[in-house]
């Protein structure tokens, strides 16, 4: 009960720390367990330090590094029992193109340690182009969806559309 | 046990049959707001035996079944069905004797759902073992939703905690 | 007191419906105010029909559709007492390029109609293409923001860095 | 009454003085992540008056205090300042007797915010009924902050309801 949790909190901290300066080329970051003794009811905290600026609480920082900060937690907690199909959906949504980039970096050498199976929904042209395939869903009868394989090439004109 | 297709029938938007291969490495799904697209990852959580109507959309389990459009009246049946290469015979004991492993789910009008394992009418609880027993499952960190991330950011602190669970 | 509320209501839903429909480019929506006979304890539901769809509670939209329905009834209640500045922060994020087209050109039409000037923050390449002016926020010095005016043209090059 | 103009000194990351002019129509602000668009926002919404520390992201007021980096110490003073060109005299009585209108709030710490009007003290909450009067303010439906909408889709009935309130 306690002991497990706490055994998983040492693993997930260990991976959250790796992934969080993977993901944002630097820094640091870490978990703590608060309000409580028991970890049991215990809260989970998160305090970053992004590359040149102060450690503090996750809430200070932006959007798009909140998203990073949040994505390094669930993949540190994926990595203790990876699973053989991971699906992320718009988790891209709120970061710029270098982190973008970055976030692609790091669902690759996931996939390449683990061997787990990436679905991964977006309308980011630049994870499209980084993607070992393409599928596009679309509408032609109104209400009604339909997929379709996408030539890699073909993916600029659909990210116009959508 | 490599999951490699997922199947629709009548699940949302997908009226028509419809089949996702779900091959190795990285697979993109693109398309304008309102295609689809998150409807695909429901239809794998559902088949994985998610219980809350509320994760996925609905007020009721039957607000999965495709309701119809202006131009298509509604269907009265919904099914995904999730398929996997067992060749290396990895699965659980009671699944384990064959090549190839389907689970389906399937939901019609005023009667539930119905969960088969290769043609075998099981339990739910039986398919939420299996997926738990692959390290998966409907809400295991492996299914990250839409807005999720935003969920996790502005949780409480006790909240959050929950996902090291999977973990333990 | 509830007399205004249904009065605001009223004026509130009238825009809310036209705004859907301009954002949407057709179907209709509606706002009911639910569970309460006093509009002081109700609570607000949204019901949307986007176009060639039934219709449905907001819930069982997409993430897209469901900003635009709620940036919908933002507005909807902003005509009621236009504010002379209007601030969007990234409210583009989850639209595809067809809808951010929309977006636009909608808040286009609440300039030309109130005479507000808006300040819109966005990472979306065609919003920047739309904008008046731009302004960039960099951090050439770590963790310190400094704004520098940017071309239009240079709008392309910021956009891939962020 | 016309706001043109919002000036930032020590406010979160922008620690130099930085004006940011607001003109006639749609003006973009871009940038990447984390490099200071939303400190710009919440920037105007605390110099109208904002209450919630917790709405700026920070645990308490002093937060937006510029705090540091690797290369330079804290700031022990934030100042933000909004401009308006009052030629039409459309101001409040108490305030309409020259061309510019110049709103001020600064805090120091241990100190807390001090508000002044073309540089005369006032108490916070003439800085809030005179954005009030403008049809404006820091909880306006003008200020639409980031995951705002998000909040607005997830939200009870009951609290969406209050959004109705702005125009009642
Ligand atoms: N039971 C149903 N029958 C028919 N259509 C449905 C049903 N439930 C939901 N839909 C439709 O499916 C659409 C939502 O699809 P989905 O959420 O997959 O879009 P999406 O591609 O993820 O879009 P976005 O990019 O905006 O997230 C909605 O327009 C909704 O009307
Ligand atoms: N008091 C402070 N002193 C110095 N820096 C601060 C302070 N408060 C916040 N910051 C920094 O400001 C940055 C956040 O900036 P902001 O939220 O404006 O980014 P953004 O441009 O909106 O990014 P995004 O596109 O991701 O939303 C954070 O990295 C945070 O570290
Ligand atoms: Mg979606
Ligand atoms: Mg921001």
């Amino acid at each position: 009960g306690r002991e497990r949790l706490l055994a998983a909190f040492d693993t997930v901290s260990a991976n959250f720390e790796r992934l969080f300066t993977q993901l944002f080329g630097g820094g640091m970051a870490q978990l703590r367990l608060v309000e409580s003794e028991d970890p049991l009811e215990a809260g989970l905290e998160i305090f970053a330090r992004p590359p040149g600026k102060r450690l503090q609480s996750m809430s200070l920082l932006s959007g798009g590094e909140q998203a990073l900060t949040a994505l390094s937690l669930i993949f540190a907690v994926f990595l203790v029992n990876p699973a053989p199909v991971c699906v992320l959906d718009e988790v891209d949504a709120p970061l710029d193109d270098a982190n973008v980039e970055r976030f692609c970096d790091l669902v690759h050498s996931i996939r390449k340690e683990t061997g787990t199976r990436f679905l991964i929904i977006t309308h980011h042209a630049l994870t499209m182009s980084r993607m070992d395939r393409l599928f596009g869903v679309t509408m032609a009868e109104r209400g009604i969806s339909q997929l379709v394989s996408i030539d890699l090439n073909q993916a600029e004109e659909l990210a116009a559309a959508g | 046990v490599k999951f490699n297709r997922l199947r629709l029938t009548g699940f949302k938007s997908f009226v028509e049959p419809t089949e996702l291969s779900i091959d190795e490495g990285l697979t993109g799904v693109v398309g304008p707001n309102g295609c689809g697209k998150s409807n695909l990852v429901e239809a794998l959580r559902w088949v994985m035996g998610e219980t809350s109507a509320k994760s996925l959309r609905g007020s009721g389990m039957e607000d999965v079944i495709f309701q119809g459009t202006d131009s298509r009246p509604p269907r009265n049946m919904a099914e995904v069905v999730l398929g996997a290469d067992n060749s290396t015979r990895g699965a659980p004991p009671q699944f384990n004797d064959s090549d190839d492993i389907e689970i389906s789910r399937r939901i019609e009008r005023d009667a539930g759902s119905a969960y088969r394992i290769n043609g075998n009418d099981v339990r739910m609880r039986d398919v939420q073992t299996f997926f738990a027993d692959m390290n998966s499952g409907a809400r295991s960190t492996a299914m990250v939703r839409q807005g999720q991330i935003g969920q996790i950011i502005n949780s409480k602190p006790q909240d959050r905690r929950k996902i090291l669970e999977e973990a333990a």
